[in-house]
């Protein structure tokens, strides 16, 4: 229930209409959306029991490490209930023909892979949350300081998701794992997408507020 | 730490 309570408000694009749909335009809007998710998820995290009580190098490497699959997590959850349809936020949905003219095919693509995973497996929003916190807690521990605290910190949300899921899904005893198990593909994922933008980085034609900026570095 | 001083400033502050 603390991370249900921690969940950030929905998110707003605002998209200027006059504005053709374009490449970069539509980079522009996402770059200028995940500055803002950055701040709510930084925000969120320090919601997580046990994340503030971590060393602020290790509460920074792992927001580094993970803010990319945390970011997707949100907009794979959010599409859920859509068919062919990413729901980037609550008033920008990207469709294959948006995708397409927009320049953003392949990540529409593999996201919507990603989105296809969790809709087969029916993921609730307690598993959502649960799982997304997972995710910030299994970034790269090679970074890390104080490897038994964060790990401590993991051991508590994985044992949070296997209760959940006993008494919920009873009849689904392998449903924690199989959910654990996404998460591979989630990282692909993100690296994927990470990827795009560092190009778009060096091709200069997008402008980027500076957290962004500051998170892509990292990766 | 002094390359990422947004995400510094906002884990150490309140947003």
């Amino acid at each position: 229930s603390q991370l249900l309570m921690a969940e950030p408000e929905k998110i707003y694009a605002t998209p200027d209409p006059g504005l053709p749909e374009t490449d970069i335009n539509a980079l522009s809007t996402l770059c200028e959306l995940a500055d803002r998710e950055l701040v709510l998820t930084i925000g969120w995290a320090k919601h997580i029991p046990g994340f503030s009580s971590l060393s602020l190098a290790d509460q920074m490497s792992l927001l580094q490490g993970s803010w990319m699959e945390i970011l997707l997590l949100g907009v794979v959850h959010r599409s859920l209930p859509f068919q062919g349809e990413l729901v980037y936020a609550e008033d920008y949905v990207v469709d294959e023909l948006r995708s397409r003219v927009c320049g953003l095919r392949d990540l529409y693509l593999c996201t919507l892979h990603l989105v296809h995973r969790y809709r087969t497996l029916r993921l609730d929003k307690e598993e959502y949350v649960t799982l997304k916190a997972l995710v910030l807690t299994n970034a790269d521990l090679l970074r890390i300081e104080d490897v038994q605290s964060v790990q401590r910190l993991q051991d508590l949300l994985q044992d949070a998701l296997h209760d959940y899921d006993s008494n919920q899904y009873r009849e689904e005893p392998r449903r924690a794992g199989q959910l654990l198990l996404t998460l591979p593909l989630l990282r692909q994922t993100a690296s994927k997408v990470v990827l795009h933008f560092h190009r778009a980085r060096a091709q200069g034609t997008v402008s980027m507020h500076k957290l962004f900026l500051e998170m892509l570095e990292a990766k | 730490q002094e390359k990422h001083r947004i995400l510094h400033k906002l884990l150490q502050n309140g947003n």
